[in-house]
């Protein structure tokens, strides 16, 4: 049965830091 | 468009949590993200406002636009009508809950202008 990370599932919208 | 259906939102996939706790697509709750990033080494929980909804039928999306962050940056996106998302206090939603029922058996409320969602981001590296 594949496990998937918590992580995978909510989108990742903005890249590190302040713009 | 290449439309893109992520199997892990099929009802029943196995999730695992930073804890390593494992979980139920279905039964998440908004602490396990928050909880899950607070472990995570490297990345933490955005709050972003769903600001637009604009319905693509032809193509079987939407283009949603966002408010992320503490930096209140402006992000839009294109997503198909039956995609999750998990807004806080209120779990999985979607602009179409009925095509996400029937694509993923998966209990969705109706996306709305104001809802706020989960999204991540990277720690700032010190």
């Amino acid at each position: 049965v594949p496990v998937f990370p918590w992580h995978a599932l909510v989108p990742f919208l903005t890249n590190t830091g302040p713009p | 468009p290449q439309l893109h259906y992520p199997p892990h939102f099929m009802k029943g996939s196995i999730i695992q949590l930073s804890n390593g706790e494992l979980k139920r697509v279905e039964d998440l709750q908004t602490d396990d993200f928050v909880q899950s990033a607070e472990i995570s080494s490297d990345l933490k929980i955005d709050s972003s406002t769903v600001v637009k909804i604009e319905f693509n039928p032809d193509h079987s999306t939407a283009i949603l636009g966002f408010v992320v962050g503490e930096h209140k940056v402006q992000v839009t996106v294109e997503a198909t009508l039956e995609h999750p998302f998990f807004v806080f206090g209120q779990g999985w939603s979607s602009c179409e809950p009925d095509r996400s029922l029937h694509r993923y058996g998966l209990d969705c409320q109706k996306l709305s202008v104001g809802d706020v969602c989960i999204s991540l981001t990277h720690k700032d590296v010190q």
